[in-house]
């Protein structure tokens, strides 16, 4: 599955803090 | 004297570069129905950390101009025309480029931190949580 909600989600979440 | 709370009020990149905080900021912005304008500011800095020999690049970028900018969303309404057009052109003519949505990202920074960072700070959410 890549949709592009999926794209545009993997693309914000891999901007996302990681627990510190 | 560093804790997390300490860094949220030191200022907008801190809060954003912090877990919980960028996720108590995402539920206040929720609510205030304006949590685009966050998410187009992670997906700039997702965008710029992809590798331009990728083909999926070229859909990233179309893809965040067609959610975030193409049409009528409150991003859309906080950015200048001439940084539209150039988003678009850019797309157009595929000439996609790591920085190409950074002054963007740079516009929709700006009006968050003069409006809902400051906002935010002196919510119930976020005073609930300190």
């Amino acid at each position: 599955l890549n949709s592009d909600e999926d794209l545009l989600q993997r693309c914000i979440g891999s901007a996302m803090p990681k627990r510190q | 004297p560093d804790s997390p709370l300490a860094r949220w009020t030191k200022s907008l990149h801190s809060l954003l570069g912090d877990q919980d905080g960028a996720y108590l900021f995402r539920t206040f912005l929720e609510r205030e129905e304006c949590v685009d304008t966050l998410d187009f500011w992670f997906a700039c800095n997702g965008f710029r950390q992809m590798n331009l020999k990728d083909t999926k690049t070229l859909r990233v970028a179309k893809v965040i101009y067609k959610r975030y900018i193409e049409n009528n969303c409150i991003v859309s309404k906080q950015l200048k025309p001439a940084t539209k057009t150039y988003i678009r052109d850019s797309i157009k003519k595929q000439q996609i480029d790591s920085t190409m949505f950074d002054q963007a990202q740079t516009e929709i920074q700006t009006v968050m931190e003069e409006n809902a960072y400051q906002m935010f700070l002196t919510s119930d959410i976020y005073l609930e949580y300190v």
